[in-house]
């Protein structure tokens, strides 16, 4: 977890408002992508947002999971780049 | 199980935390 972030539970994302939840989301995993890639940081988290709220917040407690889901956006985003 | 496979979509929005949001808007 971020230091001075309480960590978020899902009891927590469901009172928040859906609009909301997303943000809260991206707000605890944009730390731990920026430290692994720290100028892609903010469109990779946009791209691993997509994924369901609930797989957002398994990641959020499992570093495993998160890496390889960051790893395969940034191999696709960069192939992307690549091509254009 | 049942979750949806993961297809990363390169035309996501970027996402920007609130702490970038309101030193832009300053």
């Amino acid at each position: 977890h971020v230091r001075g972030q309480e960590p978020l539970t899902a009891s927590m994302l469901a009172a928040a408002p859906l609009k909301e939840q997303k943000q809260l989301l991206g707000e605890r995993l944009y730390p731990l992508i920026q430290a692994l890639h720290p100028t892609l940081a903010g469109k990779i988290t946009g791209m691993l947002l997509e994924i369901d709220n609930s797989e957002l917040l398994h990641m959020l407690e499992s570093p495993e999971s998160l890496h390889s889901k960051v790893e395969e956006a940034v191999a696709v985003l960069q192939a992307h780049q690549a091509k254009e | 199980v049942d979750a949806k496979p993961f297809v990363p979509n390169v035309h996501a929005a970027e996402f920007i935390p609130t702490f970038q949001q309101k030193k832009s808007s300053l």
